[in-house]
């Protein structure tokens, strides 16, 4: 454990909390994805799998749960709540997500640790994780006007993939670990932020609201 | 490798 994991670990926590005070308090799910919520559970459910069989963990095991519960929390909230589910965008959510599943899957059945069934979907979650955020980006993008909860939300879930680059970075110097699957998809899904995180710093400088063209 | 199956991150 170092500080950018911990950090990294708390940032993704802090975005959830973010996106769950804003449908919450607004009763509202304007601008958020749920196309890319969806592809949230699928990722957590494949990847956690694991807490079935190995030896519980007081750091880990607490954030998997909470990550798994959270997210389907979401779901359920823009998929049933009665008030929620009136402000899902849903014409402008248009990305075909089922799309990304495919490819992942079969890039986690060749490209994996271990050829067993909870290290090809533990691949999965890895690579599906890396392009679940393509949804929201799109919508983002047709939305004329982001609110805050909204672009701190994602703003967030980029911040938490960037600090564990640095964290990996680390425990290549520190620890000598080198996992090139994780460290690769998490590059890829830290660079598909980068239009968003130029206009949301940019945005932020100038006091003005957040806006993607 | 087995280092690799460790999966200790989230």
């Amino acid at each position: 454990m170092n500080a950018f994991r911990l950090l990294a670990d708390l940032t993704h926590l802090l975005s959830i909390i973010i996106l769950l005070v804003k449908i919450r308090t607004t009763k509202s799910c304007a601008g958020i994805s749920l196309k890319t919520q969806d592809l949230y559970v699928l990722v957590f459910i494949s990847r956690y799998l694991d807490l079935f069989t190995r030896p519980l963990s007081l750091y880990n095991t607490p954030f998997k749960l909470v990550f798994l519960a959270t997210s389907i929390t979401i779901v359920y909230y823009m998929r049933y709540h009665k008030v929620v589910k009136q402000t899902y965008n849903k014409d402008s959510d248009t990305f075909k997500h089922y799309f990304l599943i495919l490819p992942c899957a079969v890039l986690a059945f060749f490209i994996n640790p271990k050829f067993t069934f909870i290290e090809v979907l533990w691949s999965f979650s890895i690579y599906l994780e890396a392009v679940a955020i393509l949804p929201q980006l799109v919508l983002l993008q047709s939305s004329s006007n982001i609110d805050n909860l909204t672009g701190n939300y994602v703003f967030m879930l980029g911040a938490y993939r960037a600090l564990y680059l640095l964290n990996w970075i680390y425990r290549f110097f520190a620890e000598d670990v080198v996992r090139w699957i994780p460290w690769i998809a998490g590059l890829v899904q830290t660079a598909l932020y980068a239009d968003f995180f130029y206009y949301y710093i940019k945005s932020w400088r100038n006091n003005e609201r957040l806006k993607l063209p | 490798s087995a280092e690799a199956l460790k999966h200790d991150e989230l």
